[in-house]
């Protein structure tokens, strides 16, 4: 069986709120090392790849590989229920055909619990590459966010192009063009504000902005979120959780002329 | 024009 129990609701509550414009269906893969999850969006453009590594959960059990098929509506439904503070307990039988969630405050006694209905999904899993990335940014989520909502109201895409000097997003539409430029910049009294380039040699990307600003409702997760990039190659968003936990988002470019 | 690529081109089927 499963059992793996969290301190805090809010942490699946936002995962769940970042991922479910992107993907509605899914599996949430449970082995003794976590729970995963991997699905890709229906136009096949974006993948999300979720972990929250068993060391997460206090305590966390689960005895046999399990597959939850979960519709992450009705997931979101049952979790508006729980309050942010509340200690969220997923509990699964080895062959589910519900996922078992209560929810509990301590301070006034109550006890929540819900049967959520599983869903047989047949779901391709793709192979992950490790890639040593040509750029690798760091940047306050909030910033990240703030720039791919304001030249989405330019426009479709964005070219992301960094250097040693820094990491500018650019973008040209019907009314105009825009631009931002983010140089390296360390707040030893704020490191969640730094701005890190890591740089191997520079990259030139282009990425349509719809699915960036779906990623940034990621941005409550953490203060800070990694941009790892390689020509001719998918973005990869990170936002990376306690625990080594992390919620990861790909992109794959747009290519042409 | 640039033309959306799509994501499971680069990552290999499992």
């Amino acid at each position: 069986m499963l059992e793996a129990r969290l301190e805090q609701a809010d942490l699946l509550k936002k995962v769940v709120d970042a991922i479910k414009d992107l993907v509605q269906d899914c599996n949430f893969d449970c082995n003794d090392s976590g729970v995963a999850l991997q699905a890709m969006d229906n136009s096949h453009v974006a993948l999300v790849s979720m972990m929250l590594k068993a060391e997460s959960f206090s305590p966390y059990r689960c005895d046999r590989n399990v597959a939850l098929g979960v519709n992450l509506t009705s997931l979101t439904k049952v979790l508006r229920a729980a309050q942010n503070e509340d200690i969220l307990t997923l509990k699964a039988e080895d062959a589910p055909d519900v996922l078992n969630l209560v929810f509990e405050n301590t301070d006034s006694d109550r006890l929540s619990e819900y049967d959520l209905k599983l869903m047989d999904i047949d779901q391709e899993h793709l192979g992950i590459p490790d890639t040593e990335y040509a750029a690798t940014i760091s940047l306050p989520s909030v910033e990240f966010r703030r720039i791919c909502v304001d030249l989405m109201a330019l426009s479709e895409s964005v070219s992301i192009e960094t250097s040693k000097d820094g990491i500018k997003f650019s973008c040209a539409g019907d009314i105009g063009n825009g631009a931002v430029t983010l140089r390296p910049n360390t707040n030893v009294e704020k490191p969640d504000q730094n701005v890190e380039i890591e740089l191997t040699e520079p990259v030139a990307l282009t990425f349509s902005l719809k699915y960036l600003v779906n990623f940034c409702k990621a941005a409550g997760l953490s203060k800070t979120v990694k941009l790892c990039l390689s020509n001719e190659v998918p973005l990869l968003v990170e936002y990376a959780l306690a625990g080594s936990s992390y919620l990861r988002f790909y992109l794959a470019p747009k290519i042409g002329d | 024009a640039k033309t959306q690529q799509s994501i499971s081109s680069f990552f290999t089927k499992k």
